[in-house]
C-alpha cells in the first residue's frame, strides 16, 4: 500500500507538470537550480546545450592538447592503463590580456620588462584539486635562436585590477618565484613549473591569476645573463592546470589501481571504506596464515 | 508405484517426428541470449562535435538478450534471479516480469572537449562504456 500511495503521488506530481523534461526529474524537490553538481558532460547528454556558442581556443593550444589526448588514451578513448600519475583532468587557459610594461629592477640584470597576462579559471570546479600547474611556452618558428640556452623565469602575481575597489591598490605580491629551464631547438614546447606559485590560489578557488613574467637567459656560461621580455620570440604562454577531480562521475585512477592489483580485495557495492584500515588490514594480513 | 515408473519408462524420450541433433540444439545453442552488443556512436551525428574534440568515434555498448534458466554460473547473478525465473515461467504471478539483462561493469572514457569560454579540457569520466552483462 505504501508502494501504490508514493506511486499515486509520483503520478500526481507529473500530471502537475506535464512539461518537465525528464532530466529535471533528477533534481531536488526544492526546486533549487542545482546543475552545479551534474558533470558537464552529463548537462549536455540532458539538455542538449551543446549547441552553446563557444569562443575558439587558440590553434597551438589546441594542437598540444591533441597530443596529449594521444598520449592519454586509445582512439576509442579508454584511458591508457600505462599512465602511473592521479590526475584525470588536464585543463589549459590562454591569457586574456597581456602587455608589456617596466616591472621591478633585478639586481643582476638591471631593468626587466616584463609581459602582463591574465588567466580567467571559472572553468575549475570546486571538487577539481590542483596537483601541478606550468606555463606552457612555444616557439615562434621564424625566430633564430641557439642550439641551447640556460634561462630563469621571474614571476610576479598581481592583485587583479578591479575598477570597483575603493582601497588603492596593494603593492603586487611579488612572486619570489624563479623557474630555471632549457630552451633547445629540438624542443617544440617549454613548460615552466609554476605550481608552488598556484597552488594557494587554486585552493583558495580564485577565479582569475594575474601575472607578470619575465626571463633572463644565458646563451652560453661565459656571456652575462642578458635580460628579454620573450627571448627567442617565444610566444604567449598557456597555462596548463593538471587536476584530480573527486567527484563520483570523474575516474580514479588509484581506486582501479589497487583493486587491479587485489581481485580479493574488490570492495562491493555497499560502500567499504576506499582503502583497507586498523582491523581489516590486520585480518588481511592474518588470512594466508589461515589459509596455509 | 512400479506400474508408472515401467509405463513412464516405455514412453518415448523424443517425439518421434523431432531428430536428436534438432532436440539437442536448444540447449547446446540457445538463441538470442543476454550478451553484450556494439554501437558504435559518432559527435557529429548528435552535432556535438563542436564541442567534443576528441574521441571521434564513442562505443557506449549496451546488453540484450533473453536470461535463460541457469543464469547463476554464466551471469553471475544472485540466487533471487533464479527464484523470480521460476516465478516468472511459471507464471505464479502475471505482474513479475521475467529477469532483466543489464551491464554488470563499465571502463571508463576520455574525453577532450572545448569549454565555452574557450579553455580546452581533458577529462575522464567513470562508467562510461558497458564492458560485461548481467541478468537481475
Amino acid at each position: 500500500s505504501l508502494a501504490s500511495r508514493g506511486g499515486a503521488q509520483m503520478a500526481a506530481s507529473a500530471e502537475l507538470e506535464p512539461e518537465a523534461e525528464p532530466w529535471s526529474w533528477l533534481q531536488p524537490p526544492d526546486g533549487r537550480d542545482r546543475s552545479g553538481l551534474l558533470p558537464p558532460l552529463f548537462k549536455v547528454l540532458c539538455d542538449g546545450q551543446g549547441g552553446l556558442p563557444r569562443l575558439q581556443p587558440d590553434s597551438r593550444a589546441l594542437r598540444y592538447m591533441k597530443r596529449l589526448y594521444k598520449a592519454y588514451a586509445t582512439k576509442e578513448g579508454i584511458p591508457k592503463s600505462n599512465r602511473s600519475h592521479l590526475y584525470n583532468t588536464v585543463r589549459l587557459f590562454t591569457p586574456h590580456i597581456q602587455h608589456k610594461e617596466q616591472a621591478s629592477v633585478d639586481q643582476v640584470t638591471g631593468p626587466v620588462p616584463s609581459v602582463d597576462l591574465l588567466f580567467n579559471l571559472d572553468r575549475v570546479t570546486a571538487v577539481e584539486h590542483l596537483l601541478k600547474s606550468v606555463l606552457l611556452y612555444t616557439f615562434n618558428t621564424s625566430a633564430s635562436f641557439p642550439s641551447a640556452a640556460q634561462c630563469v623565469c621571474h614571476l610576479v602575481l598581481r592583485e587583479p585590477e578591479s575598477s570597483a575597489s575603493k582601497t588603492p591598490p596593494r603593492a603586487p605580491r611579488s612572486g619570489t618565484f624563479t623557474a630555471p629551464f632549457e630552451l633547445k631547438k629540438k624542443y617544440k614546447w617549454v613548460e615552466v613549473d609554476v605550481t608552488a606559485l598556484l597552488q594557494p590560489l587554486v585552493a583558495s578557488d580564485k577565479r582569475s591569476v594575474h601575472v607578470s613574467v619575465a626571463f633572463t637567459c644565458v646563451k652560453d656560461k661565459l656571456q652575462r645573463p642578458s635580460v628579454q621580455d620573450s627571448p627567442f620570440n617565444l610566444v604567449r604562454p598557456s597555462l596548463l592546470l593538471y587536476l584530480n577531480d573527486t567527484s563520483a562521475q570523474a575516474h580514479h585512477r588509484w581506486y582501479s589501481l589497487h583493486y587491479k592489483r587485489s581481485p580479493s580485495q574488490v570492495p562491493d557495492q555497499r560502500g567499504l571504506p576506499a582503502c583497507p584500515v586498523g582491523e581489516e588490514a590486520a585480518q588481511r594480513v592474518r588470512s594466508p596464515r589461515h589459509r596455509r | 508405484g512400479r506400474e508408472t515408473v515401467t509405463s513412464a519408462l516405455k514412453k518415448p524420450l523424443v517425439p518421434a517426428s523431432l531428430n536428436l541433433s534438432e532436440y539437442f540444439k536448444q540447449f547446446l545453442f540457445p538463441q538470442n541470449e543476454c550478451e553484450l552488443h556494439d554501437f558504435r556512436l559518432s559527435f557529429s551525428q548528435l552535432k556535438w562535435d563542436n564541442w567534443i574534440v576528441a574521441p571521434h568515434r564513442y562505443n557506449p555498448r549496451y546488453c540484450k538478450g533473453e536470461c535463460p534458466r541457469a543464469v547463476g554460473h554464466r551471469y553471475g547473478s544472485p540466487v533471487h534471479t533464479m527464484v523470480q525465473n521460476i516465478i516468472y515461467e511459471k507464471q505464479l504471478d502475471s505482474s513479475v516480469p521475467r529477469p532483466s539483462c543489464v551491464p554488470a561493469k563499465y571502463s571508463p572514457l576520455s574525453v577532450l572537449t572545448i569549454e565555452p569560454d574557450g579553455s580546452i579540457a581533458y577529462k575522464e569520466y567513470e562508467d562510461m562504456i558497458a564492458t560485461k552483462c548481467t541478468c537481475r
